[in-house]
């Protein structure tokens, strides 16, 4: 199983839609200081269910939402679309394509969908668990203190989503 | 329930303790749960010795080796149970040229099972990856992505870049 | 003594805004007093918008962009007073190409009052710098220091070095 | 004013007695991870007075002295001297050349020595405000938190020592 396809629309520094075909193998996002590299994975994060906004280094729900430039008005709302290749059945579903996306408002409204259909937050959680997609092994850019310097207690949650 | 979380425990300080080894050509390294009776509750202690130092605490590791025990920490618990998506926001910032490739080598042979979104802004890195993406802003405040080629990205990296 | 610390902070406040506008292109930044009634107790909130970009929390800022903000800081500092002697661990960590060179640009023209001692990964960094020291561990677990020049460094990177 | 001499001896890995001569430039120091880079930053920053030993990444004050290895005994002591140039009379004493030291034992105890003769602590700390040499403009290896992620009141003490 694995991730084909990232669709961006209206996520922090991407106000228009913005599409990724990913390969089977190992990919790699370079580019220059603010370009928007950690907003694409946040983009990933947040499409995958991620709740704190701490972990997204905002404080509110909007603040994914395209905040506008001096050219651009800021965005009403965003949507984050994620496609897998289910080929080998990680999914517990029998779909050989599977889609998950989140849609945000200004307004603070989540809205989660699986293949297009309106689902809820748990729904896109226990799908990803029962695949073993965690958010555990979504590193962000601090390394070292999000894996070593937890504290011991929070170290559990990492080897339960292992486990 | 427990059984499950104190069987995956045990592999993966065991596959911890080798990844310190590979990782750093030697030295030992060890998890242990500071509540083993309460599993839903306990902590998890690393302690870590180099090769040629006394066991210390990890306060007084150097940069590039905290990220590399972080990064062993990780590989360890893929090797328990290999997650299909992994993301890597600059894991390798700390490393110097030689760790780089150990990073890289541990990518490829865990790549086979699991799929890696690694972020970098090391040119080792970027030579491993069966894909790159660009990600640029040509307007300001607003990104876009192109997929690259290894020599085009050469020449972008030498252009008077943002 | 408010006097002298209210007017060093207005000055300082006025070279920050003029460093991030040299390190940004552009963009604006400011540094207030929580309480300007009370130096000994007030805190300093700072604030930054970038080009192209809305005012933000300095949270939502990228890695590279909040290691510029931190040393436009330390130069403001240094404009007000240059400390004879500055001490910086891998600053340049996060920073990209363009921003290296920026940094380096400034290391040389604040360099003139201020003794940098930088330890530093990048060559771009090593290649601006009057000195070169090289640490390396021959002996497991202990360091020796040697003075090098450029082009030895070379040969030393490209070695298969510890 | 500027510093010319760096002497290590028994701090953190460097058992043996070390020496550094520094340029009136700019001076970088490299090397491979773990080889003793920061270790060399703390040697400077422990002998200008540092007292946390938080900052230095240790806990208690014999965590700078070498700790041993397989081949070589732990030490007992530490010693860190530094040598300025004062031709221009930064410092506010009437010397060419000026010697910072500090000691430390296993056991506990701290020396300090300017010029070789033993001062305390206070003396060390005078003499380097008046010179405007402050722990401020010391940057260990996490610059975006020492000097933007804390907390409002912290930065002050930054500005005081600018002014
Ligand atoms: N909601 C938003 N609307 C518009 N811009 C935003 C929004 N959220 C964040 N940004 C901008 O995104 C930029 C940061 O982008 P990002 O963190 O992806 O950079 P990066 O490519 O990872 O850079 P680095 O290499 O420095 O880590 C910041 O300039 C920030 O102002
Ligand atoms: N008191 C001590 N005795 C012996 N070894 C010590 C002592 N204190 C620290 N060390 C060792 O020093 C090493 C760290 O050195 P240092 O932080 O200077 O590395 P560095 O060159 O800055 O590396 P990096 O590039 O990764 O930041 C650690 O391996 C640690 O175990
Ligand atoms: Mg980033
Ligand atoms: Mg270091």
């Amino acid at each position: 199983m694995y991730l084909t396809q990232l669709e961006i629309h209206g996520f922090k520094t991407f106000p228009t839609r913005t599409k990724l075909a990913f390969p089977q193998g190992i990919a790699a996002i370079v580019g220059p200081n603010g370009s928007g590299k950690s907003n694409l994975a946040d983009a990933i994060r947040w499409a995958l269910g991620e709740q704190s906004m701490l972990a997204l280094r905002g404080r509110k729900s909007e603040d994914v939402v395209f905040a506008g430039t001096p050219r651009r008005a800021r965005g009403s709302m965003t949507e984050v679309a994620l496609t897998f290749d289910n080929e080998d059945g990680t999914f517990p579903l029998e779909l050989a394509e599977i889609s998950i996306a989140r849609r945000a408002y200004r307004s603070g409204e989540n809205e989660y969908l699986l293949n297009g259909n309106r689902v809820r937050l748990r729904d896109i959680q226990q799908l990803l668990a029962d695949a073993g997609i965690g958010q555990g092994m979504m590193i962000g850019q601090g390394l070292v203190d999000q894996v070593l310097a937890q504290r011991p207690e929070d170290r559990r949650i990492l080897l339960e989503e292992a486990a | 329930i427990r059984q499950d979380f104190n069987a995956t425990f045990q592999q993966v300080a065991a596959d911890f303790r080798a990844m310190v080894k590979v990782l750093f050509d030697g030295g030992d390294a060890d998890l242990s749960l500071t509540d083993p009776e309460n599993p839903d509750q306990t902590g998890i202690e690393i302690t870590v010795r180099l090769p040629g130092k006394r066991r210390q605490a990890l306060s007084l590791l150097s940069g590039g080796e905290k990220a590399l025990v972080a990064l062993a920490l990780l590989f360890a618990l893929l090797s328990a149970r290999a997650t299909p998506l992994c993301l890597l926001d600059e894991a390798d910032a700390m490393l110097d040229e030689t760790n780089i490739g150990r990073f890289c080598k541990l990518l490829r042979e865990y790549g086979r099972d699991t799929q890696f979104l690694v972020i970098t802004h090391n040119r080792g890195t970027m030579e491993m990856a069966d894909a790159l993406f660009g990600v640029s802003m040509a307007e300001e405040g607003v990104s876009q992505v192109l997929s690259l080629h290894l020599e085009e990205l050469r020449e972008e990296l030498l252009a008077p870049a943002g």
